[in-house]
């Protein structure tokens, strides 16, 4: 069997100035995570630290440097799921985690359950030690100057994050 | 979004994908990322899908699980990905990118939107791309 990973940065329209910024991030992250799948490392495993590095990397829409809602905060989701038996976690609408994948690997690891979300997210990464960052550590230029730009009557936040079809 | 598919050595697949959701969205908006079937799904006799894009459209086709349903009839992971993705848009007018492999350790990286970041390891080549038709290799 040949191991192979596979990252994405998020579909839509990349601005020029960023192109090079995203395709250096997915490259990174793919080094990254079959490093681990060569060493023997789980697909798990790989998947994981992938999108741990593409979450702690301002250039996407994840972790650091995600999207802003309405009221200029940060709300994030993850999923992850293991082929092997099927089990899976995922966070939703949490808040102040900086690498939510990780949570989410917790919730499929350590619970019955297979999401937690908001408040009950927060208090379960609590209870299992992974720390609140600041929210401020989380927000971008870039995406407060989205936010502000898609504040103005007319905008259209769907169409500008992904643009049109290609 | 971001997110990621990976087949190890033992033949087990995986999916992760994160995400801080849509632009200016309603506080409390969850869109398909943490929802099994839509924003991933991975089995070993199938392979695995990790999307990004128009999360409301993503749900109402469960892409994740569409894409693997068209491979387990017998569809290549790019053939599969391109008529689920197909489907996507005529039924609800969704735009969206996905990364998937197949227990073989083939894999796909396809999108209906303007662009999408993607990058591929495997026997010692990294493949990435961003635009259509895109697909640069390094060595690894």
């Amino acid at each position: 069997m040949l191991p192979v990973l596979v990252v994405h940065g998020g579909a839509g329209n990349v601005p020029r100035q960023r192109a090079e910024l995203s395709c250096a991030g997915v490259r990174e992250a793919a080094r990254a995570g079959y490093a681990l799948l060569q060493s023997g490392r789980s697909a798990m495993d790989a998947v994981v630290e992938a999108v741990t590095l593409l979450e702690n990397n301002p250039a996407f829409n994840a972790g650091c440097g995600s999207v802003l809602n309405e009221h200029g905060g940060v709300e994030m989701d993850a999923l992850v799921m293991d082929g092997r038996t099927l089990a899976s976690g995922a966070v939703s609408a949490v808040r102040r985690i900086a690498n939510p994948v990780q949570l989410a690997r917790l919730v499929m690891e350590k619970t019955q359950h297979l999401c937690l979300t908001a408040e009950g997210a927060s208090k379960f990464a609590r209870a299992v030690g992974v720390p609140e960052v600041p929210e401020e550590t989380l927000i971008t230029d870039y995406a407060r100057k989205r936010w502000q730009r898609n504040l103005q009557p007319g905008s259209n936040p769907v169409e500008c994050q992904m643009g049109k079809m290609g | 979004t971001v997110g990621a598919v990976a087949v190890d050595s033992e033949g087990n697949v995986a999916c992760a994908t994160s995400t801080g959701g849509m632009l200016n969205k309603m506080e409390g908006r969850v869109g398909d990322t943490p929802c099994v079937g839509c924003g991933g799904y991975a089995d070993n006799l199938l392979g695995a899908v990790s999307p990004t894009g128009h999360g409301e459209a993503i749900m109402k086709v469960t892409l994740s699980r569409l894409i693997l349903f068209y491979m387990e009839q017998g569809k290549t992971a790019a053939d599969a990905s391109d008529q689920a993705l197909a489907y996507m848009w005529e039924r609800v007018q969704g735009l969206a990118g996905v990364v998937v492999v197949d227990p073989r350790g083939g894999w796909a990286a396809r999108f209906n939107s303007l662009q999408m970041a993607w990058a591929a390891a495997q026997n010692g080549q990294l493949h990435y791309g961003l635009g259509k038709g895109e697909d640069f290799t390094l060595p690894l």
